[in-house]
C-alpha cells in the first residue's frame, strides 16, 4: 500500500514552559491531536493531499487556541484581520486570501481562489466580495474575537509608548 | 497561525497555512502566510512546506519555496551525476533536515525566528524551528502518531 504523511503546526515562538499548566497544555495537544486525526483520516482512506491539509487547518481554525480563524490576534484597530494561503504540489495551483473579516475559514477561501478564479491572492474587501459570490456566508466579526486575544492587545498597547513603535518593519 | 502539509498515496503533496497576523499590527500589515513560496509552498518534484513565525523575515528569505528549491537542486545534480545510483533514503532524510535547518539559519541570522514543517515524496515528515516551542505534530501510514509543544 502506497505510504501518505502528514505534518501540522498551530504555531511557533516563545512559549513559556513554566507558565503551560498542565491543564492548558492537554488542551493543546488535544486539540493538535484532533487536527492531525481529521487530516490523517483524509489520507488513510486514500483522499488527496490538498483535501487532507485543508481539514486539518479547518480544526484549527475553528480552535480558539490557536492564532487563525477563531481566537485570532488583534490588529491595533481592535478588528481581526484574516491571512491564508494553499498550494497544490501535482500542478503548483495556488490560492491566498490576506486581511479577511468575515470568512469563517480562510483556507477555503484561500482554495477557492485557487480552484475558481484565474488568480492566486486575493486582499481586503475584495476578497470579501468574492467569498459572497462563491456562496461563502458572510461570518460576524465577533465570531473571530476572544477576550484572551482582546487582553493580549491592551497589554501590548500598554507597553508601546507610541504607535510608531508597532510599525517595526522586521516583524 | 497554523499549518498543514502533506503526502497522498497517489504520491501529491500539497501545503497550506492560515494565521490572524501579528498582534497590533497596522495599515494592512501581512506576513509570510499568505505569500506563495513565503509561509507556504508545495511541488511533487521536491517537497511541500508551511511556516510560521516573524513573517517579514521568511518573506524576505523566501522561506517554503528556498527549501523546495534547495531538495530540487540537490535531486537535478544527483541524477546527472549518477545516473541509475540509488540514493540512501535515511540519506535523504538527513538532507532535507539539512536544507531546512540551513533555511531556517538563515532566518535566524537576519534576526527572525519561527519553524516550518515539511514532507518529502519519500514520506518523511519533518520540523525544523528556532524558537523554544512549535505546536506540532505528525502521523504516517508506517505507523508515527506524535503531537509535540516543546
Amino acid at each position: 500500500m502506497p505510504r501518505w504523511s502528514l505534518a501540522i503546526h498551530g504555531g511557533a515562538g516563545t512559549l513559556d514552559k513554566a507558565a503551560m499548566t498542565p491543564e492548558r497544555r492537554a488542551e493543546y495537544e488535544a486539540a493538535l491531536q484532533a487536527a492531525l486525526d481529521a487530516g490523517a483520516r483524509v489520507l488513510a482512506e486514500g483522499g488527496s493531499a490538498i483535501d487532507a491539509v485543508k481539514a486539518a487547518v479547518i480544526i484549527m481554525e475553528d480552535s480558539p487556541l490557536f492564532n487563525a480563524g477563531k481566537g485570532a490576534v488583534f490588529t491595533w484597530e481592535g478588528t481581526n484581520e484574516l491571512d491564508a494561503s494553499i498550494m497544490d504540489g501535482r500542478d503548483r495551483s495556488a490560492g491566498a486570501v490576506a486581511g479577511v473579516k468575515t470568512v469563517k475559514n480562510p483556507i477555503l477561501l484561500a482554495d477557492t481562489v485557487r480552484t475558481q478564479s484565474e488568480h492566486v491572492m486575493l486582499m481586503g474587501a475584495g476578497a470579501e466580495a468574492f467569498a459572497v459570490e462563491k456562496g461563502f456566508a458572510v461570518t460576524p466579526p465577533e465570531y473571530f474575537a476572544t477576550q484572551a486575544r482582546r487582553e493580549a492587545l491592551e497589554r501590548m498597547k500598554a507597553k508601546q509608548l507610541s504607535a510608531l513603535d508597532v510599525d517595526h518593519k522586521f516583524g | 497561525t497554523v499549518g498543514a502539509v502533506a503526502l497522498d498515496r497517489q504520491g501529491n503533496l500539497a501545503a497550506a497555512t492560515s494565521t490572524g497576523g501579528m498582534t497590533g499590527k497596522r495599515w494592512g500589515r501581512v506576513g509570510d502566510a499568505p505569500i506563495i513560496g513565503a509561509g507556504t509552498y508545495a511541488d511533487n518534484r521536491s517537497c511541500a512546506v508551511s511556516a510560521t513565525g516573524w513573517g517579514e523575515y521568511f518573506i524576505r528569505v523566501g522561506v517554503a519555496h528556498e527549501i523546495c528549491a534547495r531538495l530540487r537542486a540537490r535531486q537535478e545534480v544527483l541524477d546527472v551525476l549518477a545516473a541509475g545510483m540509488e540514493t540512501d533514503p535515511v540519506v535523504k532524510t538527513v538532507e532535507a533536515q539539512y536544507f531546512a535547518d540551513a533555511v531556517m539559519a538563515d532566518v535566524k541570522q537576519l534576526g527572525g525566528d519561527g519553524g516550518v514543517i515539511l514532507v518529502t515524496p519519500e514520506g518523511y515528515a519533518i520540523f525544523s524551528f528556532n524558537t523554544s516551542g512549535m505546536y506540532r505534530g505528525r502521523a504516517t501510514s508506517a505507523g508515527v502518531n506524535e503531537v509535540a509543544i516543546f
